[in-house]
């Protein structure tokens, strides 16, 4: 563990709840994506199916029990607790065409053609574009509440700071994986017109607006 | 390459 990935993963975490309080607190999910919140469950279940079997430490037990459960929660709370909130209308990004190709990806390039590691490259490829479908509905809205606007933030920062956890890894420990690399640097790529507007209007106190 | 294992990151 070094410092990088660990701001990555509370990142990541902070995320998750801002995502949590933003839907309990106002009792709505306006704004936000269903679509990408189901792939975002899909990524972890496909990725942590070692839950059970590879024990690494009970921080990395508990990450997972969590993002597990909150991503898991957050689509129950979207398609039903708070169902009548959840725009259908702005929310249209097919994922089929993220799923697809990313499963066909996953068959081809990986490191070893088993169960568990096509279903973890799988999980890998598809959490980089698992966003697409919510820049899209905010570029379709025009605009995002800004504690939204903080959770995208959030997201997009921890697979940023993973970069550099791979960094610190591939010149201390001599570690890196190239699969997980290059699908965190698209993901962070895809944030990217996203972060310039976070920074040049959220800070200043501005209401996050996509030029139409 | 083998895949590295165990995957200790997130």
């Amino acid at each position: 563990m070094n410092i990088f990935r660990l701001a990555g993963d509370l990142s990541h975490l902070a995320a998750i709840i801002i995502l949590l309080i933003k839907i309990w607190k106002t009792r709505s999910c306006a704004g936000i994506s269903g679509r990408s919140q189901v792939l975002f469950a899909i990524v972890f279940i496909t990725r942590y199916l070692d839950l059970f079997t590879n024990f690494i430490s009970a921080y990395n037990t508990a990450m997972k029990v969590f993002f597990l459960g909150s991503s898991i929660g957050t689509v129950y709370l979207m398609y039903l607790k708070f169902k009548a909130t959840y725009d259908h209308n702005h929310d249209t990004f097919r994922i089929e065409f993220l799923l697809l190709p990313t499963a066909l990806l996953s068959l081809v390039l990986n490191h070893e053609f088993s169960v568990m590691e096509i279903l973890w490259t799988f999980s890998i490829y598809l959490e980089s574009v698992a966003i697409l479908p919510q820049l899209f509905m905010v570029s379709k809205t025009g605009e995002a509440e800004s504690i939204t606007s903080h959770y995208l933030f959030a997201l997009g920062s921890y697979r940023g700071l993973y970069i550099l956890n791979w960094i610190y890894r591939y010149y201390f420990e001599g570690f890196y994986d190239i699969i997980a690399i290059v699908a965190g640097c698209v993901q962070t790529i895809l944030y990217c017109d996203f972060f310039y507007l976070y920074i040049t209007k959220v800070l200043k106190g501005k209401k996050l607006q996509l030029p139409a | 390459s083998k895949a590295q294992e165990p995957k200790d990151e997130l």
